[in-house]
């Protein structure tokens, strides 16, 4: 493998004289100039803007992308900092390129070390490090202020967004959309058998707590089964909920609720099967009331922000790493895994649709990455149930593919060719689930390298699907199943391995996956299982199923799990090198293509989609050493 | 869609915390 190239035009150059700027970098210096003036006003050295919204979502809505206005970088993780001389964005690996191709000169890219550490180094002793305390979780507040502690700096809540009074009216208006209850048919309980089973759990707590107070936003959607559309790819809506033994309170936008909406809640009383409305800017006032009393109010560390952990007493909260709704809403029930299977069934064919076109297309020179991505999308939307794709699709051609979250745009992107290899992850919300797949192809010769790249990749995705494990085993365990066959030859990735997915809810359902803040993992969770490689500059691959913890049988008896993968197209013969296939590599992927044959080809059968069902065939033959 | 590597700033937290079930 080569080195990317040097002289790329299409990230900046800081350091060249003048500096280099591509046509996809912000002019941020105006915004810069009036979010210092403001800092000024408050007397800060710093300020943070941190990737979230009140209630640590991945994705955000237009509103809330305060990083992305005043960085210009708009990928969803990366907080940035800015003092009076300079102003830094740290981001992961996912996003490198895309920083360095958004961002222009007055930004410094961290790609490691601490945040506290720069601040330490460039905020002078008594300097204010300003915050929103809205946008900031309990987490990320308390790592921050004990880096802090003894350093004469001092971290400031001020409620008063500052990068929102630079913004000004140019800032998107906050949604409207109605909130609606999802049809009976598409939910694995009513939100009273849900509401019941919570209750039970916070019974049970060692620590008793009198309330749960539910921050992130598809808690509250997945327990009174309510949906909307307030965060592009994400059916959800803002809103907290505060639930004790005998009440349950939801804050949110009243006006959004229709009369029907209304009935289903039991607005209209106050016993403990009652849903109180209270507006949804009023949620800190209550909680703070709530917490002068006789209570305990139980907390999730990772979704609840600052500002609503400030208004209550410490004696007064129990902090746990997620809510009780999290660990509940990750196991699914027999009724929702059927839901989930189902949409990726529908999803299968969508894929399926969209790989024949291509090889149809892409030869002909008529497809780039966007018209593409376009193409798969409607799709989607054309399938039974479809509400839209579940993320903004990646698809990326040749060196775009290194990216991991690529995605083109109509003005920028890359011709299809069979010269070079091709991802495609994307997904799709439906009422009946949630999906997620990524698929990578060649039409033409792939190098040597390409091949044992892919396979490898494949070797990976095939031992973490067939491992079976002890009942409760962290997935962190296990990640290292993706990644042996690579480490062997001195190759990685560097992103997660998998990670959970709802049910007509978020795409990355936490906190389900093979990281060290996961937790365990048990039967009926659904993961993603997505090892990739990227060769910086050249290609990148990624292969990407869903799969659901089963029970395995084992010679000897015992609490065994195994996967089931739901996700149901077949890998590129074409980039697949048998020779470096194990027997058990083999058996298992025939074993999966057989699955494919059974799930699929009905379904292409019965809509009389007869050259997809001939591609299926062809592409899922039996393969041999 | 690829996930986010955990940050080393909640590491130590989480770990400690799956040890704790994990020996449970």
């Amino acid at each position: 493998p080569q080195a990317g190239s040097l002289g790329r035009e299409d990230v900046r150059n800081c350091s060249s004289n003048p500096p280099f700027l591509p046509v996809t970098a912000v002019n941020t210096t105006m915004r810069l100039a009036a979010l210092r003036q403001q800092m000024q006003a408050w007397n800060l050295s710093a300020y943070i803007i941190t990737d979230t919204d009140a209630h640590m979502s991945e994705y955000i809505g237009k509103h809330d992308e305060r990083r992305a206005w005043i960085s210009g970088f708009s990928g969803t993780a990366g907080t940035a900092v800015v003092t009076m001389r300079k102003a830094a964005v740290w981001t992961d690996s996912r996003y490198w390129t895309q920083a360095e191709r958004q961002m222009d000169c007055n930004w410094e890219l961290h790609r490691e070390g601490d945040i506290p550490s720069w601040v330490l180094a460039e905020v002078p002793a008594e300097g204010r490090v300003g915050f929103d305390p809205f946008l900031m979780s309990v987490d990320f507040w308390e790592n921050f202020d004990l880096e802090l502690q003894g350093s004469k700096r001092y971290l400031v809540s001020i409620t008063t967004n500052l990068v929102d009074l630079a913004w000004g009216s140019e800032r998107p208006p906050l949604p409207s959309q109605p909130i609606y209850a999802l049809p009976e048919e598409f939910t694995g309980s009513t939100w009273q058998e849900k509401v019941s089973t919570v209750r039970s759990y916070m019974k049970n707590h060692t620590m008793a707590p009198t309330a749960l107070l539910l921050s992130a936003l598809d808690e509250t959607a997945w327990l009174f089964n309510l949906r909307s559309s307030d965060i592009p790819y994400n059916p959800f809506f803002y809103s907290y909920t505060l639930l004790t033994d005998s009440s349950i309170r939801l804050f949110v936008n009243k006006s959004r609720l229709s009369l029907e909406t209304l009935q289903y809640l039991n607005t209209n009383c106050t016993s403990s099967m009652c849903v109180q409305l209270e507006d949804y800017s009023q949620v800190r006032d209550s909680v703070k009331a709530y917490a002068s009393g006789d209570v305990m109010i139980l907390i999730s560390i990772e979704y609840t922000n600052y500002g609503l952990y400030e208004v209550i007493p410490k004696e007064k909260v129990v902090i746990n790493m997620y809510t009780p709704v999290m660990g509940i809403k990750a196991v699914k029930n027999s009724k929702e895994q059927a839901l989930l299977k189902a949409s990726h069934v529908r999803d299968a064919v969508v894929v399926i649709q969209y790989l024949v076109w291509l090889e149809k297309n892409v030869p002909k020179g008529t497809v780039d990455e966007f018209s593409g991505a376009e193409y798969i999308d409607d799709l989607r939307r054309k399938e039974n149930f479809s509400s839209g794709p579940s993320f903004e699709t990646i698809s990326a051609s040749g060196l775009n593919a290194a990216l991991a979250h690529y995605s083109p745009t109509k003005e920028v992107n890359h011709k299809l060719s069979s010269d070079e290899m091709y991802l495609v992850d994307s997904g799709g919300q439906y009422w009946d689930g949630t999906t997620d797949i990524t698929r990578t192809v060649h039409w033409g010769t792939p190098t040597a390298f390409q091949k044992e790249a892919y396979t490898r990749v494949l070797m990976g995705n095939i031992d973490l699907s067939r491992i079976i494990f002890p009942a409760n085993t962290p997935g962190r365990i296990l990640d290292a199943l993706a990644r042996k066959a690579l480490w062997e030859v001195g190759l990685n990735y560097g992103h997660g391995t998998g990670h959970g997915i709802g049910n007509f809810l978020c795409v990355h359902e936490w906190p389900v996956g093979f990281q060290s803040n996961n937790i365990n993992m048990n039967k009926g969770m659904f993961t993603s299982i997505e090892p990739g490689y990227y060769q910086d500059g050249e290609f990148g691959i990624r292969l990407e199923d869903v799969a659901l913890v089963v029970e395995a049988k084992t010679k000897y008896p015992g609490a065994y799990l195994t996967f089931e993968v739901v996700s149901f197209v077949p890998y590129d013969r074409n980039l697949i090198d048998v020779s470096l296939l194990s027997p058990e590599h083999l058996q298992y992927l025939n074993r999966y293509y057989q699955t494919i044959r059974e799930k699929v080809g009905p379904e292409l059968q019965r809509r009389q989609l007869l050259e997809e069902l001939a591609w299926l065939e062809e592409h899922t033959k039996p393969l041999s050493a | 869609m690829a996930p986010r590597t955990t940050s080393l700033a909640s590491l130590w937290v989480a770990s400690t915390l799956a040890i704790l079930s994990w020996s449970n």
